[in-house]
């Protein structure tokens, strides 16, 4: 429960005051408000330069809340193949959903418009493409736009949540989702994050959403207020973390943008939650851009915990992961991912191991269970597919079964965790069984691969049955993901407390000098250690000698010893012939003051400007881990990370495409990379991204834009127009099989060949041979012809009848 | 919203693999009747056909000269479209 927040941010916008998700400042009630993203604002990360899109009905991208992040680059219609997002506006309000969860990434604060959203300085986009047919198509176009561009996008949508559907994507949105990964965000991948399902009430289960259960998809639930769990939730192992949303009525809700300028409370589901995290992520991404798609859900992972979330399956893996079906790793925090976020090293490559248990055939009783179990060794064996470290494991099943809604199925890890791969459902009375359906737990991320994995289907008929009919696993296969080595190097921050690197210094010498001898008292005659110097010694061994030869290491209170050089973290005082101790974190010095460092010990970095160790470099260099030294970055870097040439941020004249400053090339020329100058544009296009005609950004004057590229007149089949959200006149097609038109829907004045040209638009030439007068008198009397889908009938025949 | 329950709808829209370039693909879409509406999002080879002499929603895969398309030696693969309910959450 929060006191009053002495550090609290004050924005005009006049519902910030509603915004008790961020910010908890309310004196007469107790308010827990643990996302800590106003800590996160606090330590300068608000989505800057983060692009994130919104996949779903639209964007009202001149909402006063929203226009000043709106990106038209992170924006596409694909419903209506254009570049305008902006959502159909109807009497029942139906596009209100994309909207309302763009205003929480990245409503603007401060302009006195309703709220704030979680990365308010980020871009925002949106992708029109729920508002109308969805197809496998439709869905991989989607999330497929400008991938090198766009670094998040957010999907709060999915098949039915009715308890009953099995769904998921496609094998076009299959291959855009592995793409994403691979390529997105110039080889770093692309973020997709995802609400989880909505059909809590219909005890629907989300393992049954192929979206949510994809490991490339980071699912996210949702918590109220109080930590409860909300009427709308679905649980399953997918789930890696939550928000918080809206509850119960008694419950505080979320307040986001809503269509037609407005502003709203009515936002809810998981809905709510997805956009939440699409906006922590981006504050993330700000804090380091290099992060891969998984190092983010490793974050997600390592700073999410359960607080205040109620839950009756809260279990901690072999890991010391807390993890629950209902929240996934608990609720996200903000803060502590920029932090981790700032000196987070990329994990290792991902690995993939494959088994699958000899076939055979295993019916399941109607009241009783099958166990089958596979010993792996973590595919050891083959380097390029160990695994060693888990992160998602997916069991890939082959059931045959007369009810598939009687069927739970339990995966139990090598350490013994179980994790619920699907719950019955109620609903679901189909008897199609599990086709090779994928189901994907993250509960055993962090344990070890190796050992016995135990399958457990347990058929719990629900209704009366003819039990001579018997479910069969046909087959199923064990997926392991992970890595073959530990992912996180010693000095990564394991808390976002534990941010600074600290190394107490009398825990580090203990370490190294553990001089536990004891002091002989008798007098003793044997020989010296070679060490000795002339005045001898009291035992045979180096702690024994009562001068040195070289050096002497140590004092009387942590027994001296003599040494022929001195150890690291010391230096050789030639005077004294003493080994002293050198600054705290050198490894090597030339004396005894924070300047005389030579190098560092691991984790700090020398410093050369002034010769000290440090774990930040200064402005203008790099912590380069090879050599452990503060490097220079390039010269047009201001800002740059582990690699010179890897820049963060650049000087002035200099902008950042990708991790490289390239001059800022005047208008009609592109930076070429390969010869390191401003060459020119086509001569169609006012800026560009390269030579060629196709890569126009923004048209020449003079010119207009058709599909990718600049043209002075239209081709046929297209005409010139103005479109919304474009600074500079397009070409737009022409309704079909028309080859000249003045504007949109039936102006044509040429078709194709092969079509002829009837009330101003093309039909094809073909005659209906039943089109005699009584028919004709029906298509007049009704007007079918002016009804698109029966044109190409009997429309030609009948009018050039007459 | 889908009519036909749940049942498959299919639509008159293609997804194609051809290898080739756009070329190939716009010569295979006008040698069956489709119109070429260009790659699918970042797939490469992947190409969005569309007929327009196919009903625009149906409850069965119809059959005609336009189903040839499945059989071109050019062609690696070849899905019409069915649409996917979907719920925003």
């Amino acid at each position: 429960h929060a006191q009053i927040d002495p550090s609290f941010i004050h924005f005009n916008d006049p519902k910030w005051f509603n915004m008790w998700y961020i910010h908890c400042n309310d004196k007469s009630s107790h308010c827990r408000s643990e996302m800590n993203i106003q800590a996160a604002w606090q330590r300068g990360y608000t989505g800057k330069n983060v692009v994130v899109t919104i996949l779903d009905d639209g964007i009202e991208r001149n909402h006063p809340d929203l226009a000043q992040n709106y990106d038209h680059l992170a924006s596409y219609d694909v419903n209506g193949n254009d570049h305008d997002p902006t959502p159909r506006y109807d009497s029942r309000n139906e596009n209100i959903h994309g909207t309302r969860c763009a205003g929480e990434v990245a409503a603007v604060a401060n302009n006195s418009h309703c709220m704030v959203g979680i990365a308010y300085n980020a871009h925002i986009g949106g992708i029109r493409m729920l508002d109308g047919d969805v197809t496998d198509i439709v869905e991989a176009k989607s999330l497929g736009i400008r991938p090198d561009y766009i670094d998040i996008y957010s999907a709060s949508w999915g098949p039915k949540d009715d308890g009953k559907t099995v769904d998921g994507p496609g094998p076009l949105t299959k291959q855009a989702f592995e793409r994403g990964i691979k390529k997105g965000r110039k080889g770093l991948g692309s973020i997709f994050v995802w609400a989880s399902g909505n059909g809590g009430r219909q005890g629907d289960h989300c393992s049954c959403d192929g979206y949510t259960s994809s490991i490339y998809t980071i699912s996210i639930s949702s918590t109220t207020e109080n930590g409860n769990r909300p009427w709308y939730l679905e649980a399953c192992s997918s789930i890696l973390a939550t928000t918080y949303s809206s509850g119960d009525f008694n419950e505080r809700k979320i307040v986001t943008t809503d269509i037609r300028q407005r502003c709203t409370d009515g936002h809810t589901g998981t809905s709510v939650s997805a956009p939440i995290v699409a906006g922590i992520i981006a504050l993330a991404l700000e804090a380091n851009f290099l992060l891969t798609w998984r190092d983010v859900q490793h974050l997600l992972v390592r700073t999410s915990r359960p607080v205040h979330l109620k839950a009756d399956d809260w279990r901690t893996n072999a890991a010391g992961h807390r993890v629950s079906h209902l929240y996934g790793f608990g609720l996200v925090d903000a803060e502590a991912m920029v932090l981790e976020a700032e000196k987070w090293r990329t994990v290792p490559s991902q690995h993939t191991c494959s088994q699958m248990p000899e076939r055979r055939i295993r019916y399941i009783h109607a009241g009783q269970s099958v166990n089958s179990s596979i010993t792996t060794s973590g595919c050891s064996e083959e380097p390029e597919q160990h695994v060693d470290h888990l992160e998602h494991v997916v069991v890939k099943v082959l059931v045959v079964h007369p009810r598939r809604g009687d069927l739970e199925i339990n995966l139990i890890s090598p350490s013994g965790m179980k994790s619920q791969l699907l719950a019955k459902r109620l609903f679901d009375s189909s008897n199609e069984g599990f086709r090779n359906w994928e189901f994907m737990t993250v509960h055993f991320w962090g344990e070890k691969a190796e050992g016995t994995w135990t399958l457990e289907i347990i058929d719990s008929p629900s209704k009366l049955r003819n039990p001579e009919v018997l479910g069969n696993l046909k087959e199923w296969t064990l997926i392991l993901h992970g890595t073959s080595q530990n992912p996180y190097q010693p000095y990564s921050g394991q808390h976002s407390s534990s941010r600074m690197l600290e190394i107490p210094a009398s825990q580090e010498f203990q370490e190294e000098q553990q001089l536990e001898a004891e002091e002989e008292q008798d007098e003793y005659n044997g020989s010296c250690h070679s060490e000795c110097g002339d005045q001898g010694c009291d035992g045979p061994d180096a702690e024994h000698c009562l001068n040195c030869v070289h050096f002497s290491l140590g004092s009387l209170k942590s027994d001296r010893s003599c040494v022929s050089h001195c150890p690291l973290g010391h230096y050789e005082d030639m005077v004294s012939r003493r080994c002293r101790r050198c600054y705290k974190g050198c490894e090597r010095c030339v004396g005894q003051s924070a300047g005389d460092c030579v190098s560092c010990r691991r984790g700090l970095y020398l410093n050369r400007l002034n010769s000290s160790c440090t774990d930040t470099c200064p402005p203008g260099y790099f912590a380069d881990e090879n050599q452990r030294q503060c490097l220079k970055c390039h010269d047009t870097c201001m800002r740059c990370l582990r690699y010179a040439d890897r820049c963060t941020a650049c000087r002035e004249r200099y902008s950042l495409a990708g991790m490289t400053c390239v001059p800022q090339c005047t208008d009609g020329t592109f930076f070429h990379l390969e010869e390191m100058t401003c060459s020119p544009c086509h001569s169609s296009c006012r800026t560009c991204t390269g030579p060629g005609k196709e890569e126009c950004i923004q048209c020449a004057e003079d010119y207009l834009q058709q599909e990718w590229g600049c043209v002075q007149t239209c081709t046929p089949g297209f005409y010139s127009g103005e479109s919304a959200g474009v600074p500079h006149k397009m070409c737009h097609r022409c309704e079909e099989n028309c080859l000249s038109c003045s504007g949109p829907g039936t102006t044509c004045t040429k078709c194709k060949e092969g079509y002829s040209l009837v009330s101003r638009t093309c039909i094809v030439n073909a005659s209906c041979n039943n089109a005699d007068e009584v028919f004709c008198e029906m298509v007049k009397s009704n007007r079918l012809c002016e009804k698109k889908l029966y044109r190409q009938f009997c429309c030609r025949t009948c009018l050039m009848n007459g | 919203s889908v009519a036909f329950g749940h049942r498959d709808v299919y639509t008159n829209h293609w997804a194609v693999r051809i290898t080739g370039g756009q070329e190939q693909a716009d010569k295979i879409s006008a040698k069956y009747g489709y119109m070429n509406l260009g790659q699918i999002g970042s797939l490469e080879d992947h190409y969005h056909f569309h007929h327009s002499r196919i009903v625009r929603r149906a409850a069965y895969a119809l059959k005609g000269p336009h189903s040839f398309i499945h059989m071109d030696p050019e062609v690696d693969w070849a899905q019409q479209q069915v649409v996917k309910p979907r719920v925003k959450r």
